[in-house]
C-alpha cells in the first residue's frame, strides 16, 4: 500500500532548471505523478521529476536542486518532485542511501574526491550506480556510524561525517505543533502514508486545507494538537502512530499570552474563567472523571492545563473545558471576551465589504481560499466572469453578492464550499438597525401542523 | 424545557451522539437540513459520523421499533457567521414530511417578530422536575419588545438576539433544549424566529429568555443550501 511518491518530496508550482551545458532531459511522456514516480525510481540516473498536471505529463530529470548550476523557478503548470535521499541532510538508519552534498568530516576535514586516489588509496571508485560521487561523504560499505569519506589529510585516512539521524537532526519544542523535520517513519518503524494521498486511510488533513500546518509530503507532524507528532501509516491495519522524535532541551517562550480576554482562538489564553457560558463549572484537567481524555497536564507542558480552567490545547475555536456533567463532554468559553485590539485589526472593511479590496486570502478557521477563476475543488457560481465589476483576484476575499455577513471566499477544504473570512468590520462603520425595518410577512408551504395531535399530544 | 407541558412540535428534532443519546435540539428548515447551535458541537470540523437527528417521536427514548421515528444521519456541519453561534446540519436523505414531520418557515430577511406575539419552545431536555422528562415538552413565551429587554439586561443585549418576557413561574429552556426552535405564529404559519442558546441559568423568574434572531441570518442559510 505504499506509493510510489513516498520517496520523493513535492514542491509545488516549481521547476528545475539544471546549469546551461547539461545536455536536455528525455522527452515528456504521459502518466500521473505516482506513475513518474515509479519510473524515476526505477531509473538510478533519474533524480527528480517535473509532473505537469494540467497535461499529466513527466519529466524525469537526472538532476536535484543541489546539482552545481542547478536553479528552482516558479512555474504555476509544474510540480517538482525529488528524491528525498538528495535532498535530506540527515539519514536515514545508517545512511547507505544518503545523496547530500556534505563534503566536511566531523572534525572538519575536506573529503578526498571519491575518483581521486592520493592522498589515500582505496579501492571505492565511483560508477554510475553507487553514487560516490564529487567528495561527498557517502556510505559505501555500510558503516554503522554512517556516512564516511576519505580525508585530504596524509595523516587521517578516512573519518566519519558526523550526519545525524533524521529523528536526532531537528527536535521538537512542546508537542510538536511546529516540528517540521524530515522524519517519515512511525515509532514502531511503519512507513508514513502521504498527507496528499488518501489511501490506504481516508483523513481530513489535506495539506491545501492546513497551509500553516506543513502537511510536506509524508513526513511526522502534529496538526491536531496531539501529544506528538503522527502520522497515518502505509500499513491498511494500522490508521496512524506517533513518532519518535527528541525533544528540545529549551522550551520556548510562551507568546502572546492574556488573562482577561483572548486572541485568535485563545491559544495563549491564561486566564482563570473555570465555567462554561451556561455556568457548569469545568473537569479539572488532571481528573478523569465524568469525563476521559488525553490532555494530562504532564503530557501537554506548553499548554497550562492548571486546575479546570478553560484552555485552547488544540487548536480549536476558541478557549474550552470538558464539563463536570457526564452528559455533555466538552463545552467552549465563548464568554470569555475577545480582546479589543484584535477587534481593532488593520484588515476591515465597511458596510458589507462589497468595496473591501484587501488580500485577505484566509478563512476565518485559517483555511485557504480558492482562486476566483479556479474551478476546484469547488466550480463557483460566482466567478471574475459573471461578476466582472467585483474584483476578483487571485484568491482575495471579497463580497460579490453582497452577503449580509461580509467578505468570504470559496475554500480549498473540499468539504467547505464558501466560508467567511478572518476581517472585521471597521470600528465606527455603521450597518442600518435591523430595528427600523419592517417588512411584509409572506411564506410558502411551511410551518404548519395538524392541531389536533398537539392537543392529543398535551 | 422547565415549565412546559408534553406537546408536539413536528419540525424539533432530536440530535444524538454515538451512543444515541439525546444532546441538543434543532429544527427541520428544509427536508435535508437542520438548524442548531454551534455550542452543542465541538467543532466545525466535528466528525459526526455515527450522530443522527431523530424526527417524528415525541419519546426521548422511543422504542427503535417506533413506526413514527425517522432517525437520520448527519453527514455534513457548517458554522454559521461567528456571531451567529449557528449551525447547519445536512442529513444523509432528505426526511419524509408526514403529519409527525413538517418543515418550520423561515422567516423574511431582517424581520422582526413584533412584541406580544405567543411563541413556543419545544425540547427533550432538562424540565427541572417541573414535568414529564421522557418526552418532548412545549411551553409558550411571549415576545418582548428589544428596548425593553435592553433595560432588563442593562445594555447587554445585541441586535442579533431576541428576547422572550420572563414569567413569573419559571419557564424556559434547559440543557438538552439548546438548539431547538422558539416558533412564532405568523400569519397562519409557524415561523422560527429563534434558536434556543445557552444561558448561565435554566428559566429564571426574573430574567428574559435569550434567543439568537434567525431573520438575520436568514440569507446565510440560503446560501449554504443553494451552494
Amino acid at each position: 500500500h505504499r506509493s510510489p511518491l513516498n520517496d520523493f518530496q513535492r514542491l509545488r508550482g516549481t521547476e528545475l532548471r539544471a546549469a546551461p551545458n547539461e545536455p536536455p532531459p528525455p522527452a515528456a511522456e504521459r502518466g500521473a505523478a505516482q506513475q513518474c514516480a515509479q519510473r524515476c525510481a526505477n531509473s538510478p540516473a533519474c533524480r527528480a521529476f517535473h509532473h505537469e498536471r494540467q497535461s499529466q505529463l513527466c519529466q524525469l530529470l537526472p538532476w536535484s536542486q543541489h546539482s552545481p548550476g542547478a536553479r528552482l523557478q516558479k512555474n504555476i503548470h509544474y510540480d517538482l518532485y525529488q528524491k528525498k535521499d538528495f535532498l535530506r541532510e540527515c539519514i536515514v538508519a545508517n545512511g547507505t542511501s544518503y545523496r547530500g552534498t556534505r563534503d566536511t568530516t566531523e572534525r572538519g576535514l575536506r573529503c578526498q574526491h571519491w575518483r581521486a586516489t592520493t592522498p589515500h588509496d582505496h579501492r571505492f571508485l565511483p560508477s554510475p550506480r553507487n553514487g560516490l560521487e564529487e567528495n561527498y561523504c557517502r556510505n559505501p560499505d555500510r558503516d554503522k556510524r554512517g556516512p564516511w569519506c576519505y580525508t585530504v589529510d596524509p595523516n587521517v585516512r578516512h573519518q566519519s561525517c558526523g550526519i545525524k539521524k533524521c529523528e536526532d537532526a531537528i527536535c521538537m519544542t512542546c508537542n510538536g505543533e511546529d516540528y517540521r523535520g524530515f522524519v517519515d517513519h512511525t515509532e514502531s518503524g511503519t512507513e508514513c502514508q502521504r498527507w496528499d494521498l488518501q489511501h490506504p486511510h481516508k483523513h481530513p488533513y489535506h495539506p491545501d486545507k492546513y497551509p500553516e500546518k506543513g502537511l510536506d509530503d509524508n513526513y511526522c507532524r502534529n496538526p491536531d494538537g496531539s501529544e506528538r507528532p503522527w502520522c497515518y501509516t502505509t500499513d491498511p491495519a494500522l490508521e496512524r502512530e506517533f513518532c519518535r522524535i527528541r525533544v528540545c532541551k529549551k522550551r520556548p517562550r510562551p507568546v502572546n499570552v492574556t488573562t482577561g480576554c483572548y486572541r485568535g482562538k485563545g491559544e495563549g489564553y491564561r486566564g482563570r474563567v473555570n465555567v462554561t457560558v451556561s455556568g457548569i463549572p469545568c473537569q479539572r484537567w488532571d481528573a478523569q472523571t465524568p469525563h476521559r481524555h488525553h490532555f494530562v497536564p504532564s503530557k501537554y507542558p506548553c499548554k497550562d492545563l492548571q486546575e479546570n480552567y478553560c484552555r485552547n490545547p488544540d487548536g480549536s475555536e476558541a478557549p474550552w473545558c470538558f464539563t463536570t456533567r457526564p452528559g455533555m463532554r466538552v463545552a467552549f468559553c465563548f464568554h470569555i471576551r475577545r480582546c479589543d485590539d484584535e477587534l481593532d485589526a488593520q484588515e476591515c472593511y465597511h458596510g458589507h465589504g462589497e468595496q473591501y479590496r484587501g488580500h485577505v486570502s484566509k478563512t476565518r478557521k485559517g483555511i485557504t481560499c480558492q482562486k476566483w477563476d479556479a474551478t476546484t475543488p469547488h466550480v463557483p457560481q460566482i466567478s471574475p466572469t459573471t461578476h466582472p465589476e467585483a474584483h476578483l483576484e487571485e484568491n482575495y476575499c471579497r463580497n460579490p453578492d453582497n452577503d449580509s455577513h461580509g467578505p468570504w471566499c470559496y475554500t480549498m477544504d473540499p468539504r467547505t464550499p464558501f466560508d467567511y473570512c478572518a476581517i472585521k468590520p471597521c470600528s465606527g462603520s455603521a450597518v442600518p438597525s435591523v430595528l427600523e425595518s419592517a417588512d411584509a410577512v409572506t411564506f410558502e408551504e411551511c410551518g404548519r401542523r395538524d392541531e389536533r395531535l398537539q392537543r392529543k399530544g398535551r | 424545557v422547565v415549565g412546559g407541558l408534553p406537546g408536539n412540535s413536528p419540525w424539533t428534532v432530536s440530535i444524538r451522539n454515538r451512543a444515541g443519546l439525546h444532546f441538543c435540539g434543532g429544527s427541520l428548515v428544509k427536508e435535508q437540513w437542520v438548524i442548531s447551535t454551534r455550542q452543542c458541537f465541538s467543532s466545525c470540523d466535528a466528525d459526526l459520523s455515527g450522530y443522527e437527528v431523530h424526527l417524528g417521536t415525541l419519546f426521548k427514548d422511543p422504542s427503535p421499533a417506533d413506526p413514527d421515528l425517522q432517525a437520520i444521519p448527519i453527514i455534513r456541519i457548517v458554522c454559521g457567521p461567528s456571531e451567529s453561534h449557528l449551525v447547519l446540519l445536512k442529513l444523509a436523505r432528505p426526511a419524509v414530511l408526514n403529519k409527525r414531520v413538517a418543515l418550520i418557515c423561515l422567516p423574511p430577511e431582517r424581520y422582526v417578530v413584533p412584541a406580544g406575539t405567543t411563541c413556543e419552545i419545544a425540547g427533550w431536555g432538562e424540565t427541572r422536575g417541573t414535568a414529564d422528562g421522557h418526552v418532548l415538552n412545549v411551553a409558550k413565551l411571549p415576545v418582548l419588545a428589544h428596548g425593553e429587554c435592553q433595560a432588563m439586561l442593562r445594555g447587554r443585549l445585541k441586535e442579533s438576539e431576541l428576547c422572550t418576557a420572563p414569567l413569573r413561574a419559571g419557564v424556559g429552556a434547559c440543557e438538552g433544549d439548546y438548539g431547538g426552535p422558539l416558533a412564532c405564529l405568523t400569519a397562519d404559519c409557524w415561523v422560527l424566529e429563534g434558536v434556543i442558546t445557552p444561558s448561565r441559568v435554566c428559566a429564571r423568574t426574573d430574567q428574559p429568555g435569550l434567543f439568537i434572531r434567525v431573520s438575520l441570518y436568514v440569507d446565510w442559510i440560503h446560501k449554504v443550501m443553494r451552494m
